[in-house]
């Protein structure tokens, strides 16, 4: 473990607990996509296969229990719950996010490292979750007035993953033979698309304005 | 051991 590392499960871990606190405390999730939702509950389910099989530390099991707790939750707070479901505006949050699961797994089981069932679903889980926010990302383009949880949840969501290619530079060069060209170049393009994201959010934040995409 | 290394990120 090093301190990107850290410091990115502790983004990551953020960006849920504001999501959360947002839905649960508000009763309200506008602004937010339940489809980038869905996928990330997907990209959990997928990867976190061999939770009790693998047992790595206490840290890992616990941090994979509460990502795939809140990811749920979130999921059935926003389908199910009869207020906060009210605030959802499915008519604007219309980005076909099964287009992105079937082309996800197709790659997965092109491009793998190994071809087993855990291991492909370990790689769609990856290549998933750099495409993720995508109707998240849409959905702020059409949401004029972007409330500061969701803007926060965005940009930590973003953050988490830039701390890890940190974490990746550090481990190829501390670390024997540690190469994973997969993990690695989904993990750029995720960051990559949060990068005119980051820019309009860095500009509403220096001149201390709403943060607000452009069509 | 290779699995168990590389698994070890979440």
């Amino acid at each position: 473990m090093n301190i990107f590392r850290l410091a990115g499960d502790m983004t990551h871990l953020f960006s849920v607990l504001v999501l959360l606190l947002k839905i649960h405390t508000i009763k309200s999730c506008a602004g937010v996509s339940l489809k980038t939702q869905e996928l990330y509950a997907l990209v959990f389910a997928a990867r976190y296969l061999d939770i009790f099989t693998n047992y790595i530390s206490l840290y890992n099991t616990v941090m994979k229990l509460i990502f795939l707790g809140s990811s749920f939750s979130i999921v059935w707070y926003m389908r199910y719950h009869k207020i906060v479901r009210r605030s959802y505006d499915k008519d604007q949050d219309t980005f076909r996010h099964y287009f992105l699961i079937l082309p996800c797994l197709l790659l997965a089981l092109l491009i793998n490292e190994k071809f087993t069932f855990k291991e492909v679903m370990w790689t769609f889980s990856l290549y998933l979750e750099a495409v993720a926010i995508l109707p998240q990302l849409v959905l702020l383009q059409r949401t004029r007035n972007i409330d500061n949880l969701t803007g926060q949840y965005v940009f930590l969501l973003g953050a988490y993953r830039a701390l890890y290619i940190l974490n990746w530079v550090y481990r190829y060069f501390t670390e024997p033979h540690f190469v994973h060209w997969i993990t690695w170049v989904s993990g750029l393009v995720q960051t990559l698309l949060y990068a005119d994201f980051f820019y309009y959010y860095f500009q509403s934040w220096k001149n201390n304005q709403k943060l607000h995409l452009p069509a | 051991y290779r699995d168990r290394y590389r698994k070890d990120e979440l």
